[in-house]
């Protein structure tokens, strides 16, 4: 199946957001 | 004591795979007293991207622990100790490291990992980082040592994702080896 893959600069955007906290 | 993700929420970013984050610290003295598997904490399970940051940044970061302190990053349902089936067969890169870097190539290497970079299918078990007296050591399990094109690929990744001096040395053991050399723990 596909594989959920993620760079690092989006991990990076993510840490942003309100749902991260 | 042991909890399981949550679900990732409406607009959270799922992962390939839940993992869940221990601590353990030896305190002095104590060596042989209490077996490995009692000082492992429990400290959380995530699914998600955000979930990931929402537990992260609320832990402190490898160079700001004291002693003989180590997180470990498994797959949920995989113990981080050679014992577990997903272990048993393994082996580890190993990755020694001047104090002061710790922190930062932990994080490249923690964010490689649950971004699926390593691409090895299934083999990826955890990370752990060990904050030591002298070096930091960085380490991350695979499933089979005797796999040698997946070793030699998650060594070629880690380099590239973990951006490390040139002159930083990397060393595979495998499980079985640690254990006759009581090296692991």
């Amino acid at each position: 199946g596909t594989r959920i893959v993620y760079e690092r600069a989006f991990l990076m955007q993510c840490r942003n957001s309100p749902l991260a906290k | 004591t042991f909890r399981p993700a949550p679900k990732p929420g409406p607009g959270e970013h799922p992962l390939q795979f839940n993992y869940s984050i221990w601590f353990s610290k030896r305190t002095p003295g104590n060596k042989t007293s209490t077996t490995f598997g009692q000082h492992l904490k429990f400290v959380a399970s995530f699914a998600s991207v955000e979930q990931f940051w929402a537990v992260y940044s609320h832990l402190a970061r490898p160079s700001e622990l004291t002693g003989h302190s180590d997180y470990h990053l498994f797959k949920e349902g995989i113990r981080p100790m050679w014992e577990d089936d997903a272990n048993k067969l393994g082996g580890k890169w190993i990755i020694r490291l001047k104090k002061g870097l710790a922190s930062r190539c932990w994080e490249n290497l923690v964010l490689a990992m649950l971004g699926e970079q390593f691409v090895v299918g299934e083999e990826i078990c955890g990370a752990v980082v060990s904050v030591r007296f002298q070096d930091d050591i960085l380490s991350l399990w695979n499933r089979t040592a005797s796999d040698q094109a997946t070793t030699i690929r998650i060594r070629d990744t880690l380099k590239r994702v973990l951006h490390l001096p040139s002159n930083t040395v990397m060393e595979y053991k495998t499980h079985t080896d640690s254990l006759k050399d009581h090296s692991s723990f």
